[in-house]
């Protein structure tokens, strides 16, 4: 492939340009390259770190939930409960009045 | 306290990448 | 700064390259650097929305930790008024024997 279809943003200016010119952009590409490979690397692992944290959060969001669940029944039975011993104990006072 | 630790630590790491996608990588 | 100190992998390499060999490697850094950039804003997108996830998740954690407390301290409650009403109700039944 020619320069001009490899893309380069200005094909033009490496074609004008002289050594000096070409041996500091290949030290600066190459130096850019450097930089943003140990950023993109960075950004991987913290997103991984994020990630496992997400997980773990997401696993102790369900424990709660059953325990929840679990109180929320026990409310609900307890509840019933109290209701039918509180009729019993309006009935057997009527009765007894009676 | 862990809290707000956790809190800071997702401010930073919002910061950061919010750096990298806006920071302009250097054309020639 | 001369080729030398300016951390390029191979200097020497480079002080010997010919314009053709430059060009090829512009191209080359070139387009590595910018599949590098491509994949670096990619991990940072990915991070922040893992990020945005993990704190929606803690928020709906927390909402959910203030439901199951609630709902502890009335069952707490109501098995207390339980114990109560019902050491009453044992009492009543005792002196009516008596």
């Amino acid at each position: 492939m020619s320069v001009e279809d490899q893309g380069y943003p200005d094909p033009l200016l490496l074609l004008q340009a002289g050594p000096e010119w070409m041996r500091a952009e290949i030290q600066r590409l190459s130096r850019e390259l450097s930089e943003t490979t140990n950023e993109k690397i960075q950004a991987a692992e913290y997103g991984l770190v994020v990630l496992e944290e997400k997980q773990q959060l997401k696993q102790q969001y369900d424990e709660l939930e059953i325990e929840y669940e679990g109180v929320r029944q026990e409310l609900d039975l307890l509840k019933e409960a109290f209701g039918q011993a509180y009729s019993n104990h309006r009935k057997v006072a009527a009765d007894g009045e009676s | 306290a862990n809290m707000k630790a956790g809190a800071a630590t997702e401010g930073v790491l919002a910061n950061f990448f919010n750096s990298l996608l806006s920071k302009k990588t250097g054309s020639p």
